[in-house]
């Protein structure tokens, strides 16, 4: 009875404007994986050609790794973490504890966006989030990609750096989306944009 | 699970970026917990693009150290939020655990004190329960005890608005405060920001870890997931 009310955590939390780094974009769209219509594929994309990207990640260190997480590693030991130029998400679904099957529907929707992109293989991460042990409806998942590329769902505003922040929540009751400008020494200044999901199974161990 | 990604327009070189991101992670993202699960799915991603016009950075350049501790602040300020909203939650919680003899042991012991069912039961219910938060100090998987001793362990619950005093001592050198102020213990746990600081007095060494109450919605949201 003494325990806290519950508080507005959307209000409290979700900025209503941001700064955002040169040479993204980013889209989202509701492939209809969640069954409530809600957002649930997003896209991020460089389109900076003045140099090559570089890429890091750290992924769980669950024994059961996701197809995902196993296609992202691949994806970056490829290439060295030089040279990638997308991230693909989906939500509503895992995609983990799928076996063969599942790799292969992380490694086509590497495909897909990697083809979207111009053809340059291993320049595409992805990930998943949701239900562990069902398969991913793929059919909606290359609708929902080919769909944003083909109509160029694409954007670099702050509703478009919100709705893909949306696009990956499952049981969040609010967007994770952070951006700070920060100088260097020799004055210039550089963006971060940070997006997260997360709310339950949450004690991360990742290397 | 936990998914993030970070991205900017400063060129870094990958070998960089990769050692940036670790040293961000194990201060920020591997440091949370709302109810002590690891997914089969977290991944945080980061991508340097280099969009804007300036020297690449490395591992020996000289804004290394400075961009790495920016991007290690701004991954705590995310990874901050994913506890916000632990799933139920009504309170975010900061375990300090200074002068440990080596990192990891405070670090180990911060994480074990955030996973407690009881201790976040605890919180949920407004109950200064040092004894719980004793216990999980108790059993954390240290590889020895040179870190521990009873004799010099504090505990107190630290006010995180202007209120005076800030500091509510539990535990002093290893003896329980049977004086403590219930009232004033009250007035911190209503708060919805609050911090657990236990100073084990062996050495010098700090970890910070971040944690939220369990509540009944916790049940309520987990129960039927799949459906």
């Amino acid at each position: 009875q003494r325990a806290a009310k519950s508080i507005d955590k959307y209000a409290l939390y979700v900025p209503q404007s941001g700064v955002f780094p040169k040479g993204f974009k980013v889209g989202a769209i509701a492939s209809g994986v969640k069954k409530n219509g809600a957002l649930d594929l997003g896209v991020i994309v460089n389109t900076n050609k003045s140099r090559l990207s570089s890429a890091a990640a750290v992924f769980t260190t669950n024994k059961f790794k996701a197809a995902p997480v196993l296609a992202s590693k691949q994806v970056l030991e490829a290439v060295r973490g030089k040279g990638i130029n997308a991230i693909v998400v989906n939500s509503g679904c895992a995609n983990s504890v799928t076996g063969e099957l599942g790799m292969a529907d992380a490694n086509e929707m590497v495909s897909l966006v990697n083809t979207q992109m111009g053809g340059t293989p291993n320049a595409t991460l992805v990930m998943s989030t949701g239900v562990i042990g069902q398969r991913l409806q793929m059919d909606k998942i290359t609708n929902g990609i080919n769909k944003l590329f083909n109509e160029n769902r694409f954007g670099a505003h702050f509703e478009d750096w919100l709705n893909i922040t949306k696009s990956i929540c499952t049981t969040d009751t609010f967007p994770k989306l952070i951006s700070s400008k920060f100088k260097l020494p020799n004055g210039q200044e550089y963006t971060l944009t940070g997006m997260a999901k997360g709310a339950g199974m949450i004690c991360p161990n990742m290397a | 699970t936990l998914l993030g990604f970070i991205v900017t327009d400063l060129p870094i070189a990958s070998t960089a970026l990769n050692k940036m991101l670790h040293h961000a992670t194990n201060r920020s993202f591997n440091c949370i917990s709302v109810d002590g699960d690891m997914s089969t799915n977290d991944t945080i991603c980061m991508i340097a693009n280099g969009a804007i016009e300036t020297q690449e950075v490395k591992e020996d350049s000289e804004a290394f150290e400075q961009v790495q501790e920016q991007i290690t602040q701004f991954a705590q300020r995310l990874a901050q939020l994913v506890v916000r909203d632990g799933e139920g939650s009504t309170k975010f919680v900061t375990v300090n655990v200074q002068n440990s003899l080596t990192f990891d042991d405070a670090k180990i012991i911060a994480e074990s004190i955030s996973n407690s069912m009881l201790v976040k039961t605890a919180l949920y219910g407004q109950d200064a329960n040092w004894g719980r938060i004793l216990c999980a100090i108790g059993y954390a998987k240290l590889d020895n005890l040179k870190s521990l001793d009873e004799s010099k362990i504090n505990v107190s619950f630290i006010a995180t608005d202007d209120s005076e005093p800030r500091e509510l001592k539990l535990v002093v050198n290893g003896v329980p405060n049977l004086n403590v102020d219930e009232e004033r213990a009250s007035q911190i746990l209503a708060l919805n920001d609050l911090e657990i600081k236990v100073d084990l007095g062996t050495g010098s060494e700090t970890a910070q870890f971040w944690t939220c109450d369990l509540t009944r919605e916790y049940v309520t949201i987990n129960g039927d997931y799949r459906s």
